[in-house]
């Protein structure tokens, strides 16, 4: 089973 | 004060038309430099990010940083009064509540003018950090849109496993299983056929096909796609576009619990 991630986990605020 | 012509309408028509089913509503950042937008979809797995360089467009003036909040669907109703062939002229004040297009005809003597009401958007942007992808994919635009479509017929999810071999999309569904493996090609007298293949790592990475598949309405921009991989990191997904303006998106993997 695999979830869906979402892009605020790999790319953080400038 | 901003504006910027486009040689030909049906840059902006297609950039549109690929992005308006993930985001509805963002801001145009315009500066000197040309003409961004950052957004991300509304569950956050997905962000587009589209850069129209100045040099896409002749001529090109913007004095200020100007952020134009456009709703896409509105937007999409004035630009199909536009023809593929129009030029396409947008003009804003410095701080505008509305957007003026203006779309002429090469042919002849018509000119059509629109005014858009602008909206304040409050935009949360990311930071995307640059990455050394472990495999890039070039392929045709065309290719990639194939094999999502055909494997979304299968199941919600594609792995793509990129390693020496080349590179393999499959697919587990409730009614069986699908994979396509693609190994670099060279077509000398058709080189928008070409695949390419790089690699300094195995790379294997689940994703929502949904997604892909919205991704591919950008195949009208480009005959070539470029997808980067890295193990457990967003994939990207590139059409270049002249003048180095490209159109990318980002899209976050499917991880094992």
């Amino acid at each position: 089973p695999t979830k869906q991630q979402t892009l605020g986990k790999f790319f953080g605020a400038p | 004060m901003l504006e910027a012509k486009l040689d030909q309408a049906s840059i902006l028509k297609k950039v549109v038309d690929a992005i308006k089913d993930l985001v509805q509503d963002c801001n145009f950042d315009c500066n000197d430099s040309g003409i961004a937008l950052q957004a991300m979809d509304n569950s956050h797995v997905a962000l587009v990010s589209m850069a129209l360089k100045a040099e896409s467009f002749q001529p090109y003036r913007c004095d200020r940083n100007i952020a134009l909040g456009l709703n896409l669907t509105s937007l999409t109703k004035v630009l199909r009064a536009a023809q593929n062939e129009d030029m396409l002229t947008l003009r804003a004040e410095d701080a505008p509540d509305s957007l003026n297009l203006v779309f002429e005809s090469k042919a002849d003597d018509r000119i059509s003018e629109y005014d858009l009401k602008l909206m304040d958007i409050d935009q949360e942007h990311l930071g995307i950090p640059e990455t050394e992808y472990a495999a890039t994919i070039t392929l045709p635009s065309s290719e990639f849109r194939r094999i999502c479509t055909d494997l979304m017929a299968l199941s919600e999810s594609v792995t793509i496993d990129a390693s020496k071999d080349g590179v393999k999309f499959s697919c587990t569904g409730d009614i069986g299983n699908g994979a396509v493996t693609l190994r670099s090609h060279t077509n000398v007298d058709k080189p928008e056929l070409n695949v390419d293949i790089e690699l300094s790592e195995p790379v294997s990475l689940t994703f929502s096909l949904k997604y892909l598949v919205n991704f591919c309405k950008a195949s009208a921009l480009s005959h070539q796609v470029k997808i980067c991989l890295s193990n457990e990191v967003p994939l990207l997904v590139e059409y270049a576009l002249e003048n180095q303006s490209h159109l990318r998106f980002y899209l976050a993997p499917k991880i094992g619990d």
